[in-house]
């Protein structure tokens, strides 16, 4: 089943998350 | 762990105080520093020099026309019901009175509403605003249009309580602006303290008259500059994030508060990143806005001169409502961008300054932020900024050196992570 736009929208920002993170 | 790296550097480290006591130097050597003053033009020239110093990369001046108003001798004197000198302050393109001074009786009003209802009485006379402080935004249009609205229904000054919630009979200045079809009168601040004593003594029917003195002079439009410094990416070097305060101040007190404080917080952001010795992926650019005091000047024709490359402007940030005890920041962007400021806010947790508001475009910045790119301005504890806001009181005596360390962390980590992630914040 492909991604919806906020599926993605959830995918990206949960790996921002991790980035941002990754600062602390 | 650069977050906490560079808030051990800021707050407890080798660079503890620091921004405070640059800010210290500054404002003892160069002193008040108004649009189109010799004071300005030695400030900008100063900081380009120490920037130098410091080694920070393409330091440089970008020029700019600026407003050149200078405030004169300048003096009100109650005559009647009795002889007393009442504390003014010109407001920033103001006329001058004639030498002899202009005498007239007073009428006070408490609002532009009261004023329009008694047009026919003012005419010819001198109008005092004993406005109450609601808030800043709020109450400041009085100190902007008092003037041009006295001016319609034919009184011969206007002299306006200051904007502040608290006075020791301390005037506040501010700029001002006419009307081309209005009659230009001269108009100055007097201090809270006076606004509501002749207040009272209208309401009991006692006829006021004042000698105001006034030595105003408005100079043709003069050449200043937006001083700019950067630390260029390593990835992105064409995407920016800029970080700013304005170098111009009133010309009262030493403008350590506004915005000394804003510029040399944003001077340290890069300083500290340059200590640590980290580059982030694209440009973290420092703009020390010239000649915000008159609105913005120098922003505006920034912006018009770089607006060919917004697409390159990741945030723009501001830092000129303080630098006392920091809370946060206020951000205006997408709901998207704002998830991410939200995040990265959380890195802010050792010093307590997590919170994200809205309204983050200030003066210098909102031109950027009306294109749609996000704009950031610090957010700190202002509940005595504007006892001190344009008045002979803004000096380095209302500033704190922990205070803008903590300032200059939240405004690092934010501005050096936003400018290392790997994405730009969504429009």
């Amino acid at each position: 089943k492909p991604l919806s736009q906020d599926d993605c929208y959830q995918h990206a920002f949960e790996e921002i998350k991790r980035e941002i993170a990754g600062y602390s | 762990n650069i977050a906490k790296a560079i808030i051990n550097l800021a707050v407890y480290g080798n660079a503890q105080n620091r921004s405070y006591e640059r800010l210290a130097r500054f404002v003892d050597t160069v002193g008040p520093r108004l649009s189109g003053s010799k004071n300005l033009e030695m400030a900008i020239k100063y900081m380009f020099s120490v920037l130098q110093e410091d080694g920070l990369e393409n330091v440089q001046l970008e020029p700019v026309k600026v407003p050149h108003w200078e405030r004169g001798e300048e003096s009100a004197m109650m005559l009647a019901p009795r002889n007393h000198s009442i504390a003014i302050l010109g407001l920033g393109s103001s006329i001058a009175t004639p030498p002899e001074g202009i005498t007239a009786e007073v009428l006070v009003v408490t609002s532009f509403d009261e004023l329009h209802k008694k047009a026919q009485d003012a005419k010819g006379k001198i109008v005092v605003y004993n406005q109450p402080f609601v808030n800043y935004e709020e109450t400041v249009k009085y100190r902007l249009q008092g003037a041009v609205e006295a001016g319609k229904v034919g009184a011969v000054a206007s002299l306006i309580r200051s904007i502040t919630s608290f006075s020791i009979n301390s005037p506040h200045t501010g700029w001002q602006q006419y009307q081309s079809n209005v009659p230009k009168i001269p108009t100055a601040c007097i201090s809270v303290e006076d606004a509501e004593m002749m207040a009272r003594m209208s309401s009991r029917g006692t006829r006021i008259v004042v000698t105001l003195k006034m030595g105003a002079r408005t100079y043709p439009d003069t050449v200043s500059f937006n001083t700019v410094a950067e630390i260029v990416g390593s990835k992105y070097p064409e995407q920016v994030v800029l970080v700013s305060g304005h170098l111009d101040s009133w010309d009262v007190g030493q403008g350590a508060m506004d915005d000394g404080g804003g510029a040399f917080i944003s001077w340290e952001a890069l300083s500290l990143i340059k200590d640590l010795g980290l580059r982030p992926k694209r440009t973290l650019r420092l703009v020390l806005w010239t000649a915000e005091e008159p609105g913005g000047v120098g922003a505006e024709q920034y912006y018009q001169l770089h607006k060919g490359k917004i697409s390159n402007f990741d945030i723009v940030m501001e830092s000129d409502s303080g630098t006392f005890m920091p809370m946060g920041l206020a951000f205006t962007g997408s709901d998207k961008a704002r998830a991410i400021l939200t995040e990265i806010m959380q890195l802010l947790q050792p010093i307590n300054a997590t919170n994200l508001y809205e309204n983050g475009g200030e003066t210098d910045t909102v031109y950027w932020v009306r294109d749609g790119i996000p704009g950031a301005s610090l957010r700190d504890d202002i509940s005595k900024y504007f006892w001190f806001h344009h008045t002979q009181g803004d000096t380095m005596t209302v500033q704190d050196p922990s205070q803008m360390n903590l300032c200059a962390a939240v405004w690092t980590v934010v501005s050096y992570v936003i400018a290392d992630m790997e994405e730009m914040l969504p429009r």
